[in-house]
């Protein structure tokens, strides 16, 4: 899975999620990045984010609408990516990641799993990760 | 507003022969992305763009490189979503298509749907002229292994897949 949030110039935030899916998964079985709020939302009162990890555990819990919902109650994007991916682990047992940028434009990168690649770009400095 | 990106290429497990080519996928999308957004892009082309730049790299999980069905295609989701109006487009189980998220870009702007799945997403993509790729051009060599690897009697791709995105 792939994914990219962006706020531009014009404070208009976005979201994009695409993937091939779960390895030698049955066919016409789809996961959470093609439903509105599990692999992505996007909204300008709020921010952006895009999810990748085990799909019907990130459906289970809307885990996109679930952080920019922390977000709403006050959260950073670190905190609220952070709690929403606490509760996907501790309600349904599964690992993932989320990117979120904030109206404001702040922004995280935040994953369960050991692994996540990830590049940002803020004020013209890139940073970017993997571990 | 000073504009940010972030991308991702997915959560999960990168094997150690994998990481440079994750690691510099991502940094050619989010450059590529601010790049747009530098020049007054829109959020939603800069998204789009890093996207379509991580389905053509066969690094990762989507478009090119994408893992395989239990029958060895390639069977793609993708979504887009824009925060101005809510407005969003996804597409579900589509082939043959090399770049998912723009056909999501175009249910969401060109009909009155949220998502389109299977023949019917690929009847749209007719339609709106979105050239068709054969599957065996999305399907790489080591989603190929993976694949075959996966139909050995004593593997579990559900249980080693648990955690993966």
């Amino acid at each position: 899975t792939v994914g990219a949030v962006a706020i531009d110039s014009a404070g208009n935030v976005a979201c994009a999620t695409s993937t091939g899916g779960l390895s030698n998964k049955r066919v016409g079985r789809v996961g959470d990045t093609a439903c509105i709020g599990s692999g992505g939302y996007a909204d300008n009162a709020i921010g952006a984010t895009s999810t990748t990890g085990h799909g019907e555990s990130i459906m289970k819990v809307v885990l996109a609408r679930l952080t920019l919902y922390h977000m709403e109650q006050g959260k950073s994007p670190e905190e609220a990516a952070t709690e929403a991916l606490n509760s996907m682990e501790t309600r349904v047992g599964g690992l993932g990641g989320v990117i979120v940028v904030s109206r404001s434009g702040d922004w995280a990168a935040t994953f369960s799993t050991k692994q996540m690649p990830w590049a940002a770009v803020k004020d013209g400095q890139l940073q970017s990760g993997i571990h | 507003m000073k504009p940010v990106i972030v991308v991702h290429g997915g959560a999960g497990r990168i094997f150690k022969e994998r990481e440079d080519g994750s690691r510099s996928g991502v940094t050619r999308a989010a450059l590529k992305g601010y790049g747009i957004l530098k020049q007054g892009g829109s959020a939603l082309d800069a998204v789009e763009e890093a996207v379509v730049l991580m389905e053509d790299d066969p690094h990762f999980n989507a478009g090119c490189g994408s893992v395989l069905n239990e029958k060895g295609e390639v069977e793609m989701d993708a979504i887009i979503m824009d925060g101005k109006n809510l407005s969003s487009g996804a597409v579900s189980a589509v082939k043959c298509i090399a770049n998912p998220i723009k056909l999501a870009r175009l249910v969401m702007e060109k009909t009155d749907h949220m998502l389109l799945t299977d023949q019917g997403a690929l009847a749209f993509a007719r339609a709106m002229g979105v050239p068709e790729v054969p599957g065996e051009k999305l399907i790489t060599e080591r989603s190929l292994e993976r694949w075959k690897k996966n139909l050995e009697a004593d593997s579990n791709p559900q249980e080693f897949q648990k955690d993966l995105g």
